[in-house]
């Protein structure tokens, strides 16, 4: 855009190109080119360098409406992670993640292995467990799900560990079956611990497209979503939206995956976020 | 969805004699802002877009139905055109055959090499062997093994190593010792930005040399689907691309940004995560899913 001396309409359908190929929306991204038009047209910025400013402050503003919401630390035992998401998305991964980014602030964590439904579910954060040098609570391939995440959070509280992270199987939202089984997951953690979850994390997989803002509102129906996990942030996928889902639905985003590693985790850091996008 | 909201935007149509630019803008704008929302990337829709308006312009506008309903159709059938057929075959002639799978993280790779066993064990009684090529994932092996547990078959697999092309010529030669007439492989998830992890694609390419190789693909990526669809078919020349998770609602516009973009014919789709869950591709039925 730089050598760009005045915008005219190739300019905004460049922009608009620019915002819809970050998978903003096409929607979001209308509207955007059309409040930094208005702007422009007002004599408000002039530059091409303002024009994009403009659009970054734009999203930056969606994504830090409301303040930063810092994790909900229980008083009264581990403070219970439950991690959501369709299949694929990266829950078992960032569970992993997650301990190693609590361990390093000095936390002590159990692990909860939930996917008590498909192959080598149970196995694969197990592995990590043994990486992490973190107890795992788990069960056989096919058992009760909601009867992990409950022995785990008891494993926690009798050892005062500072989190409890439970993985739970993928599934989609169309599975009414399944999201039943989520929000018995959810009532079972509350008998183990009153109070518990106290986060409920969705993984949203970076490349992904709209379907994340519905897999959101879905999710988001069973019970409240208090943070996104944006996962491959690694890949080519901007993962803008997030921004559709802040904007319509107030989760936020806690933390973002940047590869396969235990230490590939970062606080989401929304300046950042933002500069990558474009 | 999409033919209602025309109804609108043709009403204003009635009395023309035939459909053009200037009378059709409103609905062209409204079916480009359709395959937006169903994720297809925005270069695939404006050269979409371009060849329906070739297609749309000039035409007699038809009595029996409404310039709304004939738009839709032209728009649904050069969708189904562009999607390939449903016949699309898999090569199957080898001592053994053998069919590698690839794809980005996650998106349904094992659980896919398993319900392919099963439909080629089934539809052409195949004597399958799996190899579990994947030696970066913790318990990618176990899970391959689990699968292949469950469906009685064979599963070549060697935690001590790491030579990913060495593994898969050994696995080839364990299938042909053992008289299986078809191998499937297995392999890690990986960015299509990743040279190095696909460079090693590359070369169990030349050294297994698969009568198949098929793009596993998530049917809700995003705008990204081209890049991905692109550099793995660069690399590898994909013979086929298998799109998952259609048992969820994302509408699936990475399909046709990834056939459109590649020309390759998307061979099969996974529908859920029971071993049965994987059907032939129906372009029809993607055309209908995308346009909403
Ligand atoms: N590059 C990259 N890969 C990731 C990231 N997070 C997870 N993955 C990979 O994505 C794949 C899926 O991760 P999992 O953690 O198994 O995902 P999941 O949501 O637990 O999957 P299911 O339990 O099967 O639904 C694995 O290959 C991970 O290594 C990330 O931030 N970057
Ligand atoms: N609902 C649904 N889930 C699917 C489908 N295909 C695969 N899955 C699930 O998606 C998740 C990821 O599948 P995997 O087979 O582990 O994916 P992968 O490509 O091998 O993953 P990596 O090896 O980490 O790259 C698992 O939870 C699968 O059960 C599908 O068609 N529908
Ligand atoms: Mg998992
Ligand atoms: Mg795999």
């Amino acid at each position: 855009f730089s050598d760009v001396e005045r915008w005219d309409e190739a300019s905004y359908a460049r922009l608009e190109a620019t915002l819809i190929s970050t998978d903003l929306g096409p929607s979001v991204s209308r509207r955007i080119v059309a409040d930094v038009r208005d702007k422009y047209e007002r004599g408000l910025i002039n530059t091409d360098a303002d024009i994009l400013d403009s659009a970054r402050t734009l999203i930056l503003d969606i994504l830090c409406r409301d303040g930063i919401q810092p994790i909900r630390l229980n008083e009264n035992g581990p403070t219970v992670i439950l991690l959501v998401g369709v299949n694929g998305s990266g829950k078992t991964t960032s569970a992993a993640k997650l301990t190693y980014h609590f361990r390093k602030l000095g936390k002590t964590i159990v692990l909860g292995a939930g996917d008590t439904f498909r192959a080598a579910g149970v196995t694969q954060l197990q592995l990590w467990g043994e990486r992490l040098d973190c107890p795992v609570i788990g069960a056989p391939q096919g058992s009760d799900s909601a009867a992990v995440a409950f022995d785990a959070i008891k494993s926690g509280i009798q050892k005062k560990a500072d989190f409890v992270i439970i993985d739970t199987a993928g599934r989609q939202h169309t599975r009414t079956d399944l999201m039943d089984e989520l929000l018995k997951v959810k009532r079972i953690c509350g008998k183990a611990l009153p109070g518990a979850p106290h986060e409920i994390w969705l993984t949203v997989d970076a490349s992904i497209g709209s379907n994340s803002l519905v897999q959101a509102k879905e999710f988001g129906k069973v019970f409240p979503i208090t943070g996104l996990i944006l996962t491959k942030l690694d890949g080519s996928g901007k993962g803008g939206v997030v921004v559709a889902i802040k904007e319509e639905l107030g989760y936020p985003v806690q933390f973002i995956g940047l590869g396969e590693q235990m230490g590939d985790l970062q606080l989401f850091d929304p300046e950042m976020f933002v500069k990558a996008m474009f | 969805n999409l033919t209602g909201r025309f109804q609108e935007a043709f009403r204003k149509l009635t009395g023309k004699k035939e459909l053009s630019e200037k009378n059709m803008s409103e609905a062209f704008a409204d079916i480009r802002n359709a395959l937006l929302e169903a994720d297809v990337n925005l270069e695939v829709v404006n050269q979409f877009m371009d060849d329906v308006k070739q297609a749309c312009i000039g035409q007699e506008v038809l009595k029996s139905v409404t310039p709304g309903q004939q738009t839709v159709k032209i728009v649904h059938d050069k969708l189904i055109e562009l999607m390939g057929s449903s016949t699309a075959e898999l090569n199957l002639g080898g001592e053994p055959a053998v069919i590698m799978l690839c794809g980005l993280h996650g998106s349904g790779k094992t659980t896919t090499s398993a319900k392919l066993a099963h439909f080629l064990q089934k539809k052409h009684r195949k004597r399958v062997m799996l190899a579990a090529c994947d030696v970066y994932r913790p318990a990618a092996i176990d899970q391959l093994e689990v699968l292949g547990r469950e469906l009685s078959l064979p599963v070549y697999s060697d935690r001590q190593c790491q030579d990913v092309p060495l593994l898969a010529q050994r696995a080839l030669q364990e299938a042909k010792d053992r008289g299986r007439d078809l191998l499937i492989i297995d392999t890690a998830g990986r960015l299509q930005v990743d040279e190095i992890l696909v460079q090693e694609l590359v070369e169990l390419k030349d050294i297994v040399r698969p009568h198949e190789i098929l793009l596993v693909a998530d049917s809700a990526l995003g705008q990204e689907a081209v890049s991905v669809a692109k550099h793995f078919d660069q690399a590898l020349d994909l013979s086929g691309i298998i799109l998952t998770k259609l048992d969820g609602d994302a509408r699936g516009g990475a399909a046709l940004s990834m056939r459109q973009s590649t020309g390759k014919p998307i061979k099969f789709v996974t529908v859920g995560e029971r071993i049965i869950d994987l059907e032939t591709f129906h372009p029809d039925r993607m055309a209908s899913r995308i346009l909403g």
